[in-house]
């Protein structure tokens, strides 16, 4: 409003001076003078982002958890076209770039997004594009798999922002302190997913506290078997109990890109939900409702020695597209054919039916793409 | 981009057998991982 102010009065100022062509002048000011104001805001609006960030970051280490609170902006980005958008962006990442330029384009983007270039597997310049580079694999040795065979492993680099055990059938994660999705609506409605007991998410900070009453419950129970039938109590001491964990890791832009496998298992169905692609960096977690229950995503479910097991890879607006390696012919992040994306999702079951297909502890299983 | 892992894993010790193992997370939240590194063990009894 400013600008919109001042400049009348400017050309009207050189008008009075000239005596005169005051709309010719005029107009020849008024491109440099958009593109001036447009770079300021943009600036402004960058250094406005790096001073949240640090903020967020000073309060985290300080303890201090985030709420969850909807805002215009959060709303604003629902109107947007974001798979659009991030499907132009991985056509541009695409773009095929010059051999001398590689190197430095690349090693921008290291700094920019603290990425070791050191573990890359091919010299900087064999990658042709953005997309390439971005979508790296590393060199022999970077990843060492954890021996242990009684460990799971991390089935990428990130950073973990949620773990603990799930219980009851309508269990819930919670995104952020404010708001929680139900595990059911992440995997999938026919999900395999088994149902526990009664109860809610136990969350990691709250573990200890819920440690001696949860003791306390299970001896009441027993107790109350015991009194009931001897028989169910033989049953419950024979089998070995199960309970259902998670762990959510969210994987920054400079982070390797590639899921491994984190045990040893037999993904039996995968399902993939065309969803919206909203951004899901700290800040869209803590203002977008559902957002990893709604954002684009695919889920491997299967078995493994102890029982239940899936990973969902979650797309982002810059990181649209997941790539399977065992299914290569799956596509995901393609055009919007429906208005609306609370259609089913699309599941494959894999053959032989009930055996599927064998991963290794630390083997490759997907990708995620630009755009 | 997200990943979510759910599973099963041995839990709360069963009344007869104190000696069973539960899983342990051996993460904390914000920490940095990487693919390969434990994230949590049990032991078999």
């Amino acid at each position: 409003s400013w600008y919109a102010k001042q400049f009348p009065t400017t050309s009207q100022a050189r008008a009075s001076v000239s005596g005169g062509n005051s709309d010719s002048q005029g107009n020849a000011f008024l491109l440099p003078g958009a593109t001036v104001a447009t770079l300021l805001m943009l600036g402004a609006l960058h250094a406005r982002r790096l001073y949240d960030d640090k903020k967020v970051e000073d309060a985290r280490e300080k303890g201090v958890e985030f709420e969850f609170q909807p805002d215009v902006k959060a709303a604003f980005l629902r109107m947007l076209p974001l798979r659009s958008i991030s499907r132009v962006w991985g056509f541009l990442t695409n773009v095929e770039i010059p051999v001398w330029l590689r190197p430095h384009v690349y090693r921008a983007w290291a700094r920019a997004f603290r990425s070791n270039l050191e573990e890359a597997a091919l010299p900087l310049d064999e990658y042709a594009s953005l997309r390439d580079f971005f979508v790296r694999t590393l060199r022999e040795g970077c990843r060492p798999i954890d021996p242990d065979p009684y460990s799971l492993v991390s089935p990428v680099d990130g950073t973990i922002l949620r773990f603990g055990e799930l219980k009851g059938a309508g269990a819930m994660i919670e995104q952020v302190k404010g708001f929680s999705y139900s595990v059911s609506s992440l995997l999938g409605a026919s999900s395999l997913l088994p149902i526990i007991a009664e109860g809610h998410t136990q969350d990691d900070s709250s573990t200890i506290e819920q440690e001696s009453s949860q003791r306390e419950k299970s001896k009441k129970s027993w107790w109350r078997i015991s009194l009931a039938s001897p028989k169910v109590r033989e049953t419950v001491s024979a089998c070995p109990m199960k309970g259902l964990y998670y762990c959510v890791i969210y994987l920054k832009p400079g982070d390797y890109h590639r899921i491994h496998s984190p045990v040893d298992w037999n993904v039996l169905v995968r399902r993939h939900f065309a969803g919206h692609l909203f951004p899901l960096n700290e800040r869209a977690t803590r203002t977008i409702r559902n957002l990893y229950v709604e954002n684009e995503r695919v889920v491997l479910e299967g078995l493994w020695q102890q029982g239940y097991m899936a990973v969902a890879a979650i797309g982002a607006t810059n990181i649209g597209s997941i790539e399977l390696f065992i299914e290569p012919e799956l596509r995901t992040n393609r055009p919007r054919k429906k208005l609306l994306h609370s259609g089913p999702p699309e599941e494959c079951v894999y053959k032989p039916e009930g055996v599927g297909v064998m991963l290794k502890k630390g083997e490759e299983v997907a990708a995620f793409n630009m755009g | 981009s997200t990943v979510v892992l759910v599973f099963q894993a041995p839990t709360l010790k069963s009344p007869k057998n104190s000696n069973a193992s539960e899983f342990r997370f051996s993460i904390r939240r914000g920490d940095r991982i990487r693919v390969g590194e434990a994230m949590g063990r049990w032991h078999d009894s």
